[in-house]
């Protein structure tokens, strides 16, 4: 933008300005430093409030293209391919670190203050005064007041684990049992809570086996010879996709940097297995999902599995850049988003299958399961 | 951040031909905003 490129110029001849000036003697020398300096930052300053700017812009135009109906399909882009080069997961623990600097009390509700106005939170909710919280890392991860959240009565009703926007719902029916995540472009519902799942589904061995009998049956009562059968061409089975049982929804939440991040037990629930996909860390924002593939199967996450009283029910906690690790209380001592030695990505799921006297770990409806942290 | 369920819900028969129908209703809209607490969705015994 010509205010932008102008900004730039003044800045670069300023700086031209005081490095002559350091050529030309010693005493000016410290005044072209202290010039130069100070006029990188502003330009960078001005360079990423110029490009904050313009990724508002794209998401308005987003927004208002959503409002007149059209859906943004699936478009893989440069900057999601360059984000797959990037040690996110490194980012993500550095910035942990660094949101977990104490501050000085003095300045605490400020910043937090801040965080609030920027990412829209309620701080009437907030469990603690403001100065309580040592740090932004503590403050993220905040309780709220005794009965901000009241839990829906009703026995007939699955509660909302989360703060968070309805990103996707729905009900599995088709042969493979995928879900969307933006137009265009969907994954299996089998890669993100593992393939060792217990999901609720119709086996496409099942389904081969039953229609070979039925044609096994089909060919007794037609009495068929046997040079028809020895000579006919043999079949190959290529391997068909489980179907869901009847009646398997799912629903996708999204919270976003302001929201309250820890999750209650949508149901009373009997956990069976906790699974820890150690993956990537990628953005989960709007944007993200409509550029990266696979971007919920990719990332670091928590599978909860278990029963509950209509049946199968799974938890799937995905953690992002900024909100890497995930806190679970039925296991205190689990950690992710930790260092690997390993180089491949693509690692098996570690597996804890929770055996208290062959219950599993029981949970109230909205008793609080985990938490989401900085870094 | 995200959150994915995925949950069995009740499914009636339909009492005209015997077809499974669903029971369970969602009481959300896409990019509704939510909060702990708050019903996703609802079933009937009957």
């Amino acid at each position: 933008n010509p205010f932008f490129l102008n900004q730039l110029r003044t800045f670069s001849s300023s700086a031209k300005a005081a490095l002559n000036d350091g050529h030309n003697s010693n005493s000016s020398s410290s005044n072209g430093n202290t010039y130069l300096l100070p006029g990188a930052t502003v330009a960078t300053i001005l360079m990423l409030g110029a490009l904050h700017a313009r990724r508002l812009y794209d998401d308005k135009k987003v927004e208002e293209a959503k409002e007149k109906g059209f859906e943004p399909g699936f478009q893989p882009d440069a900057k999601a391919s360059f984000l797959g080069l990037l040690p996110l997961c490194t980012i993500s623990r550095m910035w942990g670190s660094l949101m977990s600097v104490e501050l000085p009390v003095k300045m605490r509700p400020y910043v937090y203050r801040a965080w609030a106005r920027a990412f829209h939170s309620n701080l009437e909710e907030v469990a603690l005064p403001l100065e309580e919280y040592p740090s932004m890392r503590d403050f993220f991860a905040r309780r709220l007041r005794e009965g901000c959240r009241p839990i829906d009565s009703d026995s007939q009703c699955l509660i909302s684990p989360v703060d968070g926007i309805v990103v996707r719902f729905g009900e599995l029916k088709e042969p493979g049992a995928m879900i969307e995540q933006v137009k265009g472009f969907s994954y299996s519902v089998s890669a993100l809570l593992g393939l060792n799942s217990f999901l609720p589904m119709v086996s496409g061995k099942d389904v081969v086996e039953k229609s070979s009998e039925v044609e096994n049956v089909h060919r007794d009562q037609t009495k068929k010879s046997w040079w028809r059968v020895s000579f006919s061409s043999p079949k190959f089975q290529e391997p068909v996709p489980a179907s869901p049982i009847k009646g398997l929804f799912y629903c996708v939440l999204y919270l976003s940097p302001g929201d309250y991040h820890r999750i209650h037990s949508p149901v009373d629930w009997n956990v069976l297995v906790r699974r820890h996909f150690s993956g990537r860390l990628y953005p989960v924002n709007e944007r993200a999902t409509r550029t990266i593939r696979n971007l919920y199967v990719e990332n670091e996450r928590i599978v909860l599995e278990g029963q509950w009283q209509q049946g199968y029910l799974a938890l799937a906690a995905i953690g992002a850049t900024n909100i890497g690790s995930i806190e679970l209380y039925t296991e205190p001592e689990l950690r992710t988003n930790r260092p690997r030695k390993k180089i491949l990505q693509s690692e098996p799921p570690e597996e804890r299958v929770y055996e208290r006297e062959g219950v599993g770990c029981m949970v109230k409806k909205g008793e609080e399961v985990a938490a989401f942290n900085m870094g | 951040s995200t959150v994915v369920l995925v949950f069995q819900a009740p499914v009636a028969k339909s009492t005209k031909d015997n077809t499974p129908s669903t029971d369970f209703r969602f009481n959300i809209k896409r990019g509704d905003r939510i909060h702990v607490g708050e019903a996703l969705g609802r079933w009937n015994d009957s």
